[in-house]
């Protein structure tokens, strides 16, 4: 089953 | 002191339309390139960005760099009350907690002016890596809608699924399943009907089908949309703005639990 992942594993905060 | 004007009402108007459903407030980040805003939304699944560029407005001033927080609902209160072909200025003291937003009818017999407090949001700004994409999409904005739409009643979910034949999308539900394919278009007539596929390397990813369809809010702003996609990497949905900039949504792939 695909579940839904968070933007935030993808950028890094500033 | 800031100050930005634009020619119809009806661009902002839209603008905000393809950012409130996704985005209950925001901080305009205004310099004297132009105004951005980054903000993800509340679930932290997409994010959106948006960049206006200072010389696509008819007026525009900034002294000195301003962030502006600003409750959407409200500001779409006072744009409802714009007529589309209005002139629209915004106007800010430096280190104001107000902004004005002023409407002018063409023949300048009526001026309106609305004063909204301004928030102080706690945003985080995030850094986007540069990205070398498998896949570029461009294709008419108003079919991108249509397929998110019409996908939106098999499934939670929707497959996209890019090679050098084209692009598919795909949704399975209860009902069954739903494909949708576009191929490269040969001749047009019109650029704004092309669709047109850049690809490096094929590439399959899913993709929850209300973000998408929360993004299609952006369709009255252009004629064509530009999807991005990479294995696992979030994809990117843009728009641009005639001669003003563009929305970018960014969002965050389904993955294998």
């Amino acid at each position: 089953k695909k579940v839904q992942g968070s933007i935030r594993n993808y950028f890094t905060s500033k | 002191m800031f100050e930005a004007r634009l020619g119809q009402a009806t661009i902002l108007k839209k603008i905000l339309d393809a950012i409130k459903d996704l985005l209950n407030e925001a901080t305009f980040d205004c310099s004297d390139s132009g105004i951005q805003l980054q903000a993800m939304d509340n679930s932290h699944v997409s994010l959106v960005s948006l960049t206006l560029r200072s010389d696509g407005f008819d007026k525009f001033r900034c002294d000195r760099n301003l962030s502006m927080g600003m409750n959407l609902g409200s500001m779409a209160k006072i744009l409802k009350c714009a007529n589309n072909e209005d002139n629209v200025t915004m106007k800010a003291q430096d280190n104001a907690d107000t902004v004005t937003i002023m409407f002018e009818s063409a023949n300048q017999e009526k001026v309106s002016d609305y004063e909204m407090k301004l928030m102080n949001l706690d945003q985080e700004h995030l850094g986007i890596p540069e990205t070398d994409f498998s896949c570029v999409v461009r294709m008419p904005a108003m079919e991108f809608a249509r397929i998110c739409r019409d996908l939106a009643q098999f499934s939670e979910s929707v497959v996209i699924c890019c090679t050098k034949e084209g692009v598919k999308f795909s949704a399975s539900g209860d009902v069954g399943t739903a494909n949708i394919k576009l191929a490269q278009t040969g001749s047009v007539d019109k650029e704004e009907e092309a669709v047109i596929i850049e690809m490096q390397e094929p590439v399959t990813l899913t993709f929850a089908c209300r973000y998408l369809n929360a993004f299609t809010k952006a369709t009255p702003l252009s004629t064509q949309v530009q999807l991005s996609m990479c294995a696992d990497v979030p994809l990117v949905v843009e728009y641009a703005i005639k001669d003003l900039g563009h929305i970018r949504y960014y969002l965050a792939p389904k993955i294998e639990d």
